[in-house]
């Protein structure tokens, strides 16, 4: 699936495989929008862009680029 | 950098499975070699090539569907490679992208493989952009070096590559096993249609085997060609029989009159052993899920095997006729198969049995036409599916090929 001009459940999915995001082992599936934010940011810092937590579209050409298929450990919540 | 993991001795032995179709041969080799040396120009490690058996670091490439790996890759872009942290050494490519050298195009395999060696040896992904572990792809740079923090990670986990070590080292180096080409004994046709045997593997994978080789079938297409022992460390080549049995999760090989067990890919202490209660050089075996029970069958006798109770083999061989009616003397190869039918397999034809084991109506049917995806009465061969991507293949027209009512096997196979 590309990431279109949403793209905001593309770029959920990406924060998770990449382990920017966890799910939480219980309660619902879905995620709190302050833990996208601090996912975002997290991916935006290691990748030397603006945080601002906001998935804009630097952020989504970059979760577009080639890359390694094993995780990041860049967010220090989900990595703990 | 992170660490992951660490190899608990520092030479290693690594094996090249396949490569991909967008480079020679020599220069994909070639840049696969000089990813190790990254390495072992910067910690105490030595990387030695071997041409069969089991290797600790493994490469290969594999798209969409891979029978021996459980994370797929996407096709081109995105997702490039993946590896195993130690000690387990598998180092994935993605067969869909464009594998170059020396220029800005496609992605350079050098530098993907020298990333990934480094999953391989211990490292995670650096959180400098420019980092070779950084996590995605900076492009191709011809001036490539390894960045301090890979440097850094490298030597926490193997120490420093210090020039008496080098020396020390280097007298310490095995010979590199004499380069021999990746594909040691000729490669089976699977259009040829004839197999030395077929199994129901774990996962419900349908195995071909045939001389040296094994590839798997999918409704896809054919998996690649690998050589047997590469995925089974330690078993033969041209082997008499193969059958995996879901109650136990044990795969058993026959050849002459030794077995082998094998859970997923690892041998089972103590085998092979002698075959010492039903006759060497069995045709074939079978898995019947309906009474759980192996099969082997030998010329025109079988024995029925309870793997978990001693049998009493003393009434065996059996007639094959006697339960199996209308099946061939000899079978090259059986397999009970998932759409709860029993195949039997001679020559290049294949004959079905339903439930009562009885052969249907209409066998036996070709072989290489009907299972390996072969286009019949053409001067190229060549299978659909394995190396070459299926273009245009209509499952639907698979699923009426492999005879049956083509829902029942669409559901199967699709």
């Amino acid at each position: 699936r590309t990431l279109g001009p949403s793209g905001k459940e593309e770029a959920v999915d990406y924060l998770l495989q990449y382990g920017y995001l966890q799910k939480p082992l219980e309660g619902p599936d879905d995620f709190k929008p302050e833990d996208i934010m601090e996912a975002l940011r997290a991916f935006q810092e290691a990748s030397e862009l603006p945080v601002s937590g906001e998935l804009d579209d630097a952020t989504r050409a970059r979760m577009r680029q080639p890359r390694c298929g094993l995780e990041d450990p860049f967010n220090q919540k989900t990595l703990k | 950098y992170l660490l992951l993991g660490r190899w608990r001795k520092k030479h290693l032995t690594f094996r090249i499975l396949n490569l991909p179709s967008t480079l020679p041969p020599h220069t994909a080799r070639a840049a696969l070699l000089q990813a190790f040396q990254y390495w072992s120009n910067v910690a105490p490690l030595t990387f030695r090539e071997v041409q069969a058996g089991w290797a600790d670091i493994r490469l290969s490439f594999h798209g969409r569907q891979s029978p021996y790996c459980s994370n797929s890759f996407d096709g081109p872009g995105r997702v490039l490679a993946h590896a195993d942290i130690p000690e387990l050494g598998s180092v994935h490519f993605d067969e869909d992208e464009l594998w170059t050298e020396r220029t800005y195009r496609g992605v350079n395999l050098r530098i993907i493989a020298a990333h990934e060696l480094g999953h391989a040896l211990g490292l995670g992904h650096s959180r400098y952009t420019q980092a070779l572990m950084a996590p995605v792809y900076a492009g191709y740079r011809p001036h490539f070096k390894l960045h301090p923090d890979d440097v850094a990670g490298i030597q926490a986990l193997y120490g420093k590559k210090s020039p008496e070590t080098e020396d020390e080292e280097e007298e310490m180096e095995l010979p590199t096993v004499p380069h021999v080409p990746t594909e040691p004994s000729p490669m089976p046709d699977p259009c040829s249609g004839e197999l030395d045997a077929v199994m129901l593997g774990p996962r419900g994978k349908t195995y071909a085997f045939k001389g040296n080789y094994v590839w798997t079938v999918t409704d896809s297409g054919l998996g690649p060609l690998f050589q047997v022992s590469a995925l089974w460390e330690g078993l033969p080549g041209n082997l008499d029989a193969a059958v995996y049995s879901p109650r136990t999760q044990w795969i058993h090989f026959f050849k002459g009159d030794k077995v082998w067990r094998y859970i997923n890919f690892k041998m089972s202490p103590g085998f092979p052993k002698k075959l010492n209660r039903v006759d060497p050089h069995l045709d074939a075996a079978l898995y019947w899920p309906f009474n759980k029970k192996v099969f082997l069958f030998k010329g025109s006798g079988y024995w029925q095997w309870d793997e978990l109770a001693r049998t009493d083999f003393s009434h065996y061989p059996k007639p094959i006729k006697g339960l199996f009616t209308g099946v061939p003397d000899q079978p090259s190869a059986a397999m009970g198969w998932r759409d709860g039918h029993v195949y039997f397999f001679k020559g290049k034809q294949y004959w079905r049995l339903n439930q009562q084991l009885r052969v249907e109506k209409g066998y036996p049917r070709d072989t290489a036409h009907n299972w390996m995806h072969c286009r019949p009465q053409t001067s190229d061969n060549t299978p659909l599916g394995g190396n070459t991507t299926p273009s245009g293949t209509d499952n639907s027209a698979i699923g009426t090929n492999l005879d049956t009512t083509s829902s029942a096997i669409d559901t199967t196979l699709n």
